[in-house]
């Protein structure tokens, strides 16, 4: 059966990995952040330190909220703020042996999940529409 | 099986109705859709007309495109640019009675599908986490 195929793979098959993967220095201004994540298109990305190591996430909200004054945008505050400071740091992971089910399960709260190492080094991370897209293929055969 | 019963399931018993669906009007200007945007945390969200018809998409990335200067963001602009002028017109959409795999098949590409009347009335979303949370109950079974 399809959906037995798709129980039998890994994350490590899933992945888009880091390579490919844009992303954030935690030590970088928000500013910085900001034109990232307007030039690539997405709505948040990983921030790494400067070792490669998984820290969080950065989403263009998150920025934007920064920037809110009393009257109106304040976009200069962003040079002044790093990403480190308002990043989330305290989201779900997978490893790179875990399963699609683990993978599925992850994502049905958050649009994509970090794969990270024994020692926090950033190895990619598994979007929905990798998994959407194996699921769809499972209901065509 | 599990996934057969999914197959049954029909676009109105999987989507968010209107009435909970954040959206912005399409002769408002950017400045006020980017409240919105960040106020419900969405990164985008329907484009309506003043009949409650369905005309687009409107996302943060659009609207910060539209602000950034030479130099810097400006965020003043955002005040005389209307929704309509830089919403996504041409995005996929549904019937309340396509199937579970007509919108799992669409939201491969796209975080949320829009559901339209006969009359382009504004009918609610399908989300990829509404297909994930059932693509994962039936694995669990
Ligand atoms: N440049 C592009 N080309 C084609 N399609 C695009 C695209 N940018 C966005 N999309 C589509 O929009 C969905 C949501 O993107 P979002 O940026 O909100 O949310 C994305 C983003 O936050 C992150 N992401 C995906 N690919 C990434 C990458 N290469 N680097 C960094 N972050 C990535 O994972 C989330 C889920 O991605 P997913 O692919 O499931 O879902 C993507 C994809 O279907
Ligand atoms: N306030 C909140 N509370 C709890 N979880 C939240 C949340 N805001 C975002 N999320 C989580 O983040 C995912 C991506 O949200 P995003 O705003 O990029 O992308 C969203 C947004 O563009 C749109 N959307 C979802 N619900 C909406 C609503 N009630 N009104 C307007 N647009 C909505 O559909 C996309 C996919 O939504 P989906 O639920 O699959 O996936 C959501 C959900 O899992």
């Amino acid at each position: 059966l399809e959906s037995e195929k798709n129980e039998t793979l890994l994350v490590k098959d899933l992945m888009i990995s880091s390579e490919k993967v844009a992303h954030v220095q935690s030590g970088n201004p928000l500013e910085h952040a900001l034109l990232v994540l307007i030039k690539t298109g997405y709505s948040s990305v990983p921030v790494l330190n400067s070792r490669f190591q998984f820290e969080g996430i950065i989403s263009k909200t998150k920025i934007l909220e920064e920037s809110l004054g009393l009257e109106q945008f304040e976009m200069n505050r962003l040079g002044d703020i790093s990403v480190r400071e308002v990043m989330d740091p305290d989201v779900p992971c997978l490893k790179k042996n875990h399963t699609f089910i683990d993978a599925l399960h992850k994502l049905i709260d958050h649009p994509f999940i970090c794969v990270i190492g024994d020692n926090d080094e950033f190895d990619g991370i598994v979007t929905r529409r990798e998994i959407l897209k194996n699921v769809s293929k499972s209901y065509h055969e």
